[in-house]
């Protein structure tokens, strides 16, 4: 699977959905 | 105890991995097999990977001895619940988890040794109506449980001497969930599977549920069995109790599948299916690294590479009958394959 299949991706997706989601 | 050779099944004209049968152990006390495992147990200094089976109403722990012997050190009673499956802790010494029930689970109790007073104890760990548990490492158990329209899921810590230390409440998403998997190398991060086939992401320091992936409508009721991270991808082995037979997969057993968790998209990486020739479907399973082993509704035994897609080693229904149970012990190298009489074979992979 490409980048452009999955859209934009991020090593540090833990991270940035932690500091996103509702606590 | 026996020893001796199996040759697997031919594939494409090639002998690939070999299963050799190393030992064998009955519980001629047990009439019915309900789960296997294995277990650390640590004693005077010394620790051993130990066996432990399952029968409805006791569970007990079987020491290697030498020449491929084993020695059963004790049976915990359970009392007049069944026993449903044993919930191993993984890297922990003395202590594992059984979860008990009727149809479903309605307790999930403690079975341990205290190297203190040297006694086999247990205790009560949850009870209620739990439709999911995993044991997690460093002494961790996580659990989801439904009430109605309530579903609480929660992971409580245990202590070394089986008491719960302290516990995380963790967001429930709105489907029930229905199998839970650690994301390896992420102490903090955990994936379940849920009823209307979805992947939940959460973060198990805070609690929160950080994301909702859909699996997509092939594949309905897929559970999860081992999840990974790399490259910013989270990779889950998914295993499809009821998948249909398609012209791209065959009979499906096990696919790996990459999500991109910041946008909830995922693709299809590999598929494992039933080898050719094999009639009937996935039954249950386990996968340890990228080994995954799968009973059969035919009575074999299916071990697959999950990284090349394919079948490499089936163990036929053996002469005293069809396999019940197969799973993986703390490493791939060692396969444990039950029959429902309570006979566990354990193959070298």
């Amino acid at each position: 699977c490409s980048e452009s299949d999955l859209g934009p991706i991020s090593l540090n997706w833990f991270e940035e959905l932690s500091a996103e989601a509702p606590p | 105890a026996g020893a001796g050779q199996l040759t697997p099944a031919l594939l494409d004209g090639l002998r690939e991995e070999s299963l050799q049968l190393v030992s064998k152990l009955k519980d001629s006390s047990s009439s019915c097999a309900v789960d296997v495992s294995t277990m650390w147990w640590g004693a005077a200094g010394s620790k051993e990977l130990c066996v432990v089976t399952a029968c409805e109403s006791s569970v007990s722990l079987w020491k290697p001895l030498a020449s491929d012997h084993w020695e059963k050190l004790h049976t915990w009673q359970l009392g007049e619940i069944p026993v449903i499956q044993i919930v191993p802790l993984p890297d922990t010494c003395n202590l594992m988890c059984v979860a008990l029930g009727d149809l479903e689970i309605g307790e999930i109790r403690l079975l341990l040794y205290s190297t203190e007073n040297d006694s086999f104890k247990q205790s009560l760990v949850k009870a209620g109506n739990i439709k999911a548990v995993l044991g997690l490492q460093e002494r961790r158990l996580v659990s989801s449980c439904r009430t109605g329209q309530e579903q609480q899921v929660e992971m409580v810590s245990l202590a070394e001497t089986g008491r719960n230390k302290d516990g995380q409440t963790l967001m429930p998403p709105e489907e029930t969930v229905l199998a839970f998997a650690e994301v390896e190398g992420m102490r903090e991060a955990l994936v379940g599977t849920t009823a209307v086939n979805s992947i939940v992401v959460w973060n198990l320091k805070t609690g929160q549920l950080l994301k909702k992936m859909h699996i997509g409508c092939s594949y309905l009721a897929s559970i999860c069995h081992r999840a990974y991270s790399d490259s910013g991808l989270l990779f889950v082995v998914l295993s499809h109790p009821h998948a249909k037979e398609s012209e791209s997969c065959g009979s499906p057993a096990f696919r790996l599948v990459a999500f991109n968790p910041r946008t909830a998209r995922g693709a299809g990486v590999l598929c494992s299916s039933l080898p050719p020739g094999q009639a009937g479907r996935y039954l249950e399973g386990d996968v340890q690294d990228t080994s995954a082993v799968a009973v059969l509704t035919s009575g074999a035994i299916a071990v697959w590479d999950l990284l090349l897609g394919h079948c490499t080693a089936l163990l036929p229904p053996g002469p005293q009958g069809s396999w019940a149970l197969a799973r993986w012990a703390t490493s791939s190298a060692c396969l444990l394959a039950g029959q429902r009489d309570g006979t566990v074979c354990l193959y070298r992979y």
